[in-house]
């Protein structure tokens, strides 16, 4: 995250971090189900063997495991099938863990938007993930407070790239706040009224982050795909396994 | 030959009994180089004025590339036309013999565009010396020449207000090619490639129409699709599956469609529980229920947080008959949907149906901030 701030431990439990040895942390994710978790597509191009993840939970500094931190396995991953790799359009996966995790107050799911239920441009919104922060990588969860775009603003920073409803932009004309390397498929959460935060984007791509070309980023628009996720659960839960 | 004489579609072949008889003779074919279909002619002979033996050759050709991407400097109108009269020759079928470029065609191709080749350090090919064409003054044998109306661009060129061809990809795709901007008007679904939704005049590639996936509003494009019969139902990706199958509990449309939203609750003041099967509506009856399966059901639905099930009393006879039932041993089929876990055709004792209230796993809720005094 550039221009952001070090999150409290806890305070972002749906968080995860999507890891492959030997290099560690490669993407963040989102707990959405006690065995779900979603993350963007391109996070496995290359390396779509369920066997080489781990999904690390409830963990604030990656160098310094938590007594609250829980690690599980991936058993299937589910890329969205129109996943276009040259546009990075319907960039969204599902991961399925080997187990249930169990929930505490440092692990605990993030709602997903109901069918139809979409985030107003100017809405404030907050972003997390351990990508790069323009100086260096950091240990620490970061995050950062982002404004919703309208997607004809979004497509006006970008002349060669289409922005598709399944995007959602956030962030800041000058780029002041932005997610950056390493924290694709982290969340883009606002909250409900009630105290509830809601999973309405996944950290897709955008300008290369601490270049001097601005611009907001872009997400996975994950109100979209609100049917796909849920019948994927329901097929991989009760008519596949 | 078989005989003295070359018969079939040799007997015209002038090369016919020297050095060998001959029995297999290429004859006219259809044109199906892409570059070339636009010429006033249909049928081909090959080998061609280049040496190409089949009309694959000609189309992986060196010279199949030069000259669609040498007509887009406009060095010559009737490029094209020549470059297709030695690609894929004229058939005469009576005869089945080729039928080659006038001298002149020839001459004019090479002296307006071998400069522009040079410009970027190509050559002009080097089959098409124009000496080997008749002249269609001197010589008495029918040659080829263009008429006013022939199509100057193929059909995989894009035709500039100007007359200038470009490549066709490059029409509607937001570069202006034509010197006068042509290519960037009228920039419609269709002229990019793409589909047109009714609605709301989005543009859907092709390969969206009908794939299962709802991409214009109402679906528009994935309506028509398939033509199932009064027996059977559509699945999401248009296959047509038997209405008995409809959530029976084995997947049948290979996307698993019919077995999806199988289980529902009524809207209504009692919530009843639903089970789609066979393509109509069945309630539950409530003989045998567990707590177990209340929480099975809602999480079925997507709904795994608190449950709770009601019975609701129902006095209708007709209405005991039409409720699904439990299966005895419902318990051994763990991790299955639970409409699997439903048989017709028993009476409900208990005249209940089941009702339930199912609620969302919590989600959403960060813990409270720590309080500490100072």
């Amino acid at each position: 995250i550039l221009g952001g701030r070090t999150s409290r431990p806890g305070r972002w439990p749906w968080q995860c971090s999507l890891q492959s040895d030997p290099s560690g942390h490669i993407c963040g994710c989102v707990l959405i189900g006690k065995k779900w978790v979603l993350t963007v597509a391109h996070c496995f191009e290359g390396r779509e063997n369920a066997a080489v993840w781990k999904v690390v939970f409830g963990i604030n500094n990656l160098d310094h495991p938590s007594d609250f931190m829980q690690t599980r396995l991936v058993k299937t991953i589910i890329l969205h099938p129109r996943y276009n790799r040259a546009v990075v359009d319907y960039d969204i996966s599902i991961v399925e863990l080997d187990e249930d995790i169990v929930e505490t107050s440092y692990v605990r799911p993030v709602c997903l938007p109901t069918k139809g239920q979409l985030v107003e441009p100017d809405t404030y919104c907050y972003i997390t993930g351990w990508g790069h922060m323009g100086n260096k990588m950091p240990f620490k969860l970061q995050e950062g407070e982002v404004r919703i775009i309208s997607l004809e603003r979004c497509q006006s920073y970008f002349d060669l790239k289409t922005i598709t409803s399944r995007m959602l932009c956030a962030g800041y004309e000058s780029g002041t706040i932005d997610s950056c390397m390493g924290d694709s498929g982290g969340p883009l959460v606002c909250e409900q009224e009630g105290g509830q935060w809601t999973l309405y984007g996944l950290t897709s791509w955008g300008s290369v982050c601490f270049s001097k070309v601005m611009g907001p980023g872009v997400y996975s628009n994950v109100s979209h795909f609100i049917d796909w996720i849920e019948r994927q659960i329901y097929i991989h839960s009760f008519l596949i396994n | 030959c078989i005989s003295q004489a070359c018969s079939g579609a040799c007997a015209n072949d002038p090369n016919c009994g020297t050095p060998h008889n001959k029995t297999n003779c290429s004859q006219c074919e259809p044109i199906t180089l892409e570059l070339c279909m636009n010429l006033p002619y249909n049928y081909t002979h090959f080998p061609n004025y280049l040496g190409h033996r089949t009309q694959k050759e000609a189309s992986i050709s060196w010279e199949s590339s030069l000259f669609p991407a040498l007509v887009q400097t406009n060095c010559y109108k009737y490029l094209m036309y020549f470059a297709c009269t030695i690609l894929v020759p004229k058939c005469e079928p009576e005869t089945s013999q080729r039928i080659p470029p006038c001298r002149s065609l020839c001459k004019h191709a090479k002296e307006r565009c071998e400069s522009v080749l040079g410009i970027v350090g190509l050559q002009w090919p080097e089959d098409t010396d124009c000496t080997q064409f008749p002249d269609e003054k001197l010589d008495n044998q029918t040659c080829l020449m263009p008429d006013e109306d022939v199509e100057e661009c193929s059909p995989s060129h894009f035709k500039c207000r100007s007359g200038r061809c470009i490549l066709a990809s490059r029409r509607c795709d937001g570069e202006a090619d034509c010197e006068d901007d042509s290519d960037e008007e009228n920039c419609g679904c269709t002229e990019r490639g793409l589909w047109e939704c009714p609605v709301n005049k989005m543009c859907i590639k092709h390969s969206m129409i009908c794939d299962g996936f709802p991409d214009c509003p109402d679906e528009l494009e994935e309506k028509n699709c398939s033509s199932c019969t009064n027996d059977e139902l559509e699945c999401a990706n248009h296959e047509c599956v038997s209405r008995d199958r409809w959530c029976d509990g084995v997947v049948d449309c290979k996307d698993s469609s019919d077995e999806w939203n199988c289980v529902t609750l009524s809207k209504g003041v009692r919530s009843l529980l639903t089970i789609h099967r066979s393509a109509s509506d069945h309630h539950v009856c409530a003989d045998a229920w567990d707590d177990e399966l209340t929480h099975w059901v809602c999480k079925q639905m997507g709904l795994g947080g608190p449950s709770v099930a009601e019975f609701a009393q129902e006095a209708d006879h007709l209405e005991h008959n039409k409720m699904l039932h439990l299966i005895k041993d419902w318990k051994k089929k763990n991790g299955s949907t639970f409409h699997e876990l439903l048989m017709k055709g028993q009476t409900c004792e208990s005249r209940a149906k089941v009702s339930l209230t199912c609620t969302r796993e919590d989600c959403g809720h960060r813990p409270a901030a720590r309080m500490s005094k100072r």
